[in-house]
């Protein structure tokens, strides 16, 4: 069935859920949190806290949790010396039908004061990582945000068929962005973007440049070390 | 190197600029690493034409990709650039236009700068915003903070994208490189990508250039 516009409806409750009910999307929240991490650099859950939305067999559950990092000593990984660290964590986590999906994860340093972000759009479809071909019925979940997504590029597309083609390498490139996510190990999100609609070919042909790896150029003289100067 | 800098704090970085549909990122890392030479050396911040360089630099390809070195040595010999304002940007090649009394900046040389990553920053904070190249892997997707592309997927031995090193710093402990890019500033983080700094993350270190002005 097509996804009302504001599926959760005003009875938000407060942050008030207990342990039990933490439990189950606080583990998979941090499952998502680690996904591609070996054993022993994988974080641990500090304290969390949580509230749930619920419409139908569907619940969204609204997670703060800490989460602590090991510290990191191999020189290969992390050239700087790091101490464990705590991070704090807010992850929106879809429950339906018994399945999990993580709809946000935003994390920042507990010192950092990176708070200008916390209004990042949807960014993670983790569990669909490893799911190809698209889940059924996943271009459908996705209609909203690509709808959101023309509005605010300023999107039209010749024909209705263009535009569902596109909805498809868009909902595609959701879960490539996710994959990106995971495998990150800066601060950096992943997530919609003006280039959303493009196929990673149409991507590399139009914007990158091939002859930067392809050709050697002109060769320059070394420029003088700044000691040398 | 001092622990942190930003060129755009100097005012030596004009405003983030837009390719388009065209793979001229090496036009736009190299006029960004002139405006910065000349600014520097002249004291005259000027936005400068890449569409020159689209047009005239008959060694690279226009939209179908080009080299920094090349770029370089097509400046010196056309005899300079004109700026943005004489010289606008269309995003596809056309007829060559260079006029050399047009011209309000020129080069003397360039240089191939250092792969080490101190070396580089001590350099740029030093000499002005440097032109390199990258492995673009995650880029169409990013949306802000750090970019630390897991090593295997953001190889260095493949860069495909051109760009300007502005600056660099730590942001909780996490060493970056401000990185303008030209794609708008609608994209990253207005216009900029930060990218990590000391493992030569996607290439970074590779490919570092600058012109040379006098």
């Amino acid at each position: 069935s097509p996804v009302p516009a504001k599926p959760w409806a005003d009875d938000e409750q407060a942050w008030n859920l207990s342990s039990q009910e933490l439990l189950a999307p606080a583990r998979f929240a941090l499952d998502m949190y680690n996904y591609g991490r070996a054993a022993g650099t994988r974080a641990v859950l500090g304290a969390v806290r949580g509230r749930v939305r619920r419409a139908g067999q569907g619940s969204l559950f609204s997670l703060e949790a800490t989460l602590e990092e090991p510290p990191c000593n191999d020189p290969l990984v992390c050239p700087l010396p790091e101490t464990k660290k705590t991070v704090l964590c807010s992850f929106e986590v879809l429950e339906e039908l018994k399945e999990h999906l993580l709809l946000r994860r935003d994390c920042s340093p507990v010192n950092a004061k990176v708070t200008e972000f916390r209004n990042a759009t949807f960014s993670s479809f983790l569990p669909l990582l490893d799911k190809d071909p698209l889940p059924q019925d996943f271009s459908v979940k996705m209609a909203p945000l690509f709808k959101d997504f023309m509005t605010t590029y300023n999107r039209t597309y010749e024909s209705r068929e263009e535009a569902q083609w596109r909805l498809t390498v868009f909902a595609r490139n959701m879960i490539r962005a996710q994959k990106i996510q995971a495998l990150d190990r800066g601060t950096a999100q992943y997530g919609i973007t003006k280039f959303s609609d493009l196929t990673e070919e149409e991507f590399h042909t139009i914007y990158l440049n091939p002859l930067l790896q392809k050709e050697s150029g002109r060769k320059m003289s070394p420029a003088k070390s700044i000691n040398d100067l | 190197a001092p622990p942190e800098w930003d060129w755009r704090k100097k005012g030596a970085v004009t405003e983030v600029k837009n390719q388009g549909m065209c793979g001229s990122c090496w036009a736009f890392s190299v006029t960004g690493n002139v405006e910065g030479q000349w600014f520097l050396n002249r004291g005259t911040l000027l936005s400068l034409s890449e569409q020159e360089l689209l047009d005239c630099d008959k060694v690279d390809k226009a939209c179908l990709g080009g080299l920094p070195s090349n770029a370089y040595a097509a400046i010196k010999n056309l005899g300079g650039l004109e700026t943005e304002d004489d010289y606008g940007y269309q995003g596809h090649v056309q007829t060559c236009n260079f006029s050399a009394q047009m011209a309000k900046v020129y080069i003397n040389d360039s240089v191939e700068l250092s792969r080490n990553e101190n070396k580089i920053a001590a350099w740029l904070a030093q000499k002005g915003p440097i032109s390199v190249a990258i492995n673009a892997f995650g880029m169409q997707f990013y949306r802000h903070g750090i970019a630390h592309p897991f090593r295997p997927l953001c190889s260095p031995w493949f860069i495909d994208h051109a760009v300007l090193l502005v600056g660099y710093g730590n942001r909780s402990n996490i060493p970056y490189w401000a990185i303008k890019n030209s794609w708008g500033s609608d994209w990253g983080e207005e216009g900029y990508y930060y990218l990590y700094r000391g493992s030569g993350a996607c290439g970074v270190n590779t490919m570092a250039s600058s012109a040379v002005v006098n």
